[in-house]
C-alpha cells in the first residue's frame, strides 16, 4: 500500500545541495509492522512526512493505496492526511492554547464524529495512555513525557488504518515505553499498518520487520521473527 | 554546591493541586557526576528548572553555592543562568530564526568574548558534536537529533561549572549518543558537575551516583562504581 520509487529530497543551501534522501525504493505492503533506524541526520523524518504526505519528494514516486500521491486533489490529501494516516511527531506538534483532550479529540471532528462520542474517545485514548488524571492541561502544563503521550494518544485515536509514529518514546522510561508499545500492537493486531522510527533497539524489536537508513538511502531492510 | 530542603513545588489547578514535587532533600558536591531517572511526570524537569534558577519552589529552599537563591537580585540570577549553568532543555529551545553558529555563540556574548573568540568556539563546539557541515542551518532546517546537538552545544561552549542536562540523548541513535556522552565525560574531568536526567540506563551508566525520581519525591540515592 505505501510505495516509494527513486525518492529524492534535496535542499539547496546557497552553494550546497544536503541530500536528505538520495534514491529510496521501498515497498510496504497492508498489515506491516516496519521498525526504521538510522543515524540522526540519515532522512528518516524526511521519509515519514513523505509518506504522510506532509512533505513532496523533488524526484521520484510515491504511490499510496494504488494511487500516485502527486496526482491527488487538495480534498484528498486532506482526507488523507486527517482520516487514513496517523501521524506522532518528533516534535509532537500540540495545539498549544487547547487542553489534552481537545488535542486528541481532532481528529475526531475530521472524522465527523459527534460531539459526546468524541469526547468519550478521546478521554479513552488518554487514559490508555496514563494521562486519566491530565485531561484539563494544556500542553505546557505537562511533562516531556506526557506531551509526547498525547501526541501517540491524538495519532491513534480513531484507529488509523496506517500510523507512522517518528521516535513515539524518546522521552519515556522503560516502563511507559512499553505501555506505548502494547498500544501498537494492539492496532497492529487489528489488521492495520505501522512505521515506528526510533533509535532504540528494545523498541524496534517489537516490529516484525526493520529498515536501516544511512545517508539518505536504505542500507538494510530485513526481517525479524515474531517477538 | 546545590543543595535542596523540603523543596516542593505544587501546581494549583482548579480544584485541584499537582504535586511536581514534594519534599525534595538534596545535596550535590562539586565535581559530581549524578544521572536523575524516574518515570514520566515524576518531577525530574521540574527539580532541573529550579536548580537551574529558572523556576522557584512553592515551599523549602535552594541554596547554590553557599548562596540562598531566593536572595539573589536580578543581576546575580542573570549571572549565574548564562554563565555559571549550562542547560540542555528537554524540548531544545533554540533560537528559530538564526542559524545553529549563532545560537551556539549566545552564552559566548554574555560571557563577554569578542566576536572572532566567539565564532570559532561555536564553530569548534558544533564539530565537536559533529554538525561541522551544518553551522549556517537554521534549526527548522536541521534534523531532531541535529537540533538536539545544537542545544548540547550551547551548553557546553564555555564550559560551565555547572551542566544541567535534560535528556541530551532522546532523539539520538546510539553511536551519536556515546559521541555526546564523551564530550560530558571530557567536561567532568576537568572538574564540573553534571546533572544528566535520562531515562537510559545505558546513558545513566556514565555518571558516578544515580537518583531516582518518583511522584515528586527521592526514592533512590546510589553510588555508582567508575565505569
Ligand atoms: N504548569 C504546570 N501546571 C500543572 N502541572 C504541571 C505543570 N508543569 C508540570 N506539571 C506536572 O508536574 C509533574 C512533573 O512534571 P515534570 O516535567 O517535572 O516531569 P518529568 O519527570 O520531567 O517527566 P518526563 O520524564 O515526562 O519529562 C507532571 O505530572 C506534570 O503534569
Ligand atoms: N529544511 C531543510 N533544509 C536543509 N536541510 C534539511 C532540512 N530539513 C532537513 N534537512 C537535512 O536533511 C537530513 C535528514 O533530516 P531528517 O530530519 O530526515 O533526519 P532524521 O533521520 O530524522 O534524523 P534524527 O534521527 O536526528 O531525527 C539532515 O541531515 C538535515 O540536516
Ligand atoms: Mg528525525
Ligand atoms: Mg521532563
Amino acid at each position: 500500500i505505501i510505495e516509494l520509487n527513486g525518492v529524492k529530497k534535496i535542499y539547496q543551501m546557497g552553494t550546497e545541495r544536503v541530500h536528505a534522501l538520495d534514491g529510496v525504493d521501498l515497498v510496504i505492503n497492508r498489515n506491516e509492522y516496519v521498525a526504521i533506524m538510522g543515524p540522526s541526520g540519515s532522512g528518516k523524518s524526511t521519509m515519514m512526512n513523505i509518506i504522510g504526505c506532509l512533505d513532496t519528494p523533488t524526484h521520484g514516486t510515491y504511490v499510496l493505496n494504488s494511487q500516485e500521491v502527486s496526482e491527488m486533489d487538495d480534498n484528498e490529501l486532506a482526507n488523507v492526511r486527517n482520516q487514513e494516516i496517523g501521524f506522532v511527531f518528533q516534535t509532537f506538534n500540540l495545539l498549544p492554547r487547547v487542553n489534552c483532550l481537545q488535542n486528541v479529540e481532532l481528529p475526531l471532528i475530521y472524522s465527523g464524529k459527534r460531539k459526546g462520542v468524541r469526547r468519550e474517545m478521546a478521554a479513552q485514548a488518554l487514559r490508555n495512555v496514563g494521562l486519566g488524571d491530565r485531561m484539563t492541561h494544556r500542553p505546557n502544563e505537562l511533562s516531556g513525557g506526557q506531551r509526547q503521550r498525547v501526541a501517540v494518544a491524538r495519532a491513534i485515536v480513531n484507529e488509523p488504518s496506517i500510523l507512522l509514529a517518528d521516535e513515539p518514546t524518546g522521552n519515556l522510561d522503560t516502563k511507559t515505553g512499553n505501555e506505548i508499545m502494547l498500544l501498537f500492537e494492539a492496532l497492529y493486531r487489528k489488521g492495520n499498518t505501522l512505521l515506528v522510527v526510533t533509535h532504540e533497539e528494545e523498541i524496534a524489536r517489537h516490529a516484525r520487520r526493520i529498515i536501516r537508513l544511512r545517508d539518505g538511502l536504505i542500507e538494510v531492510d530485513e526481517r525479524v521473527d515474531d517477538p
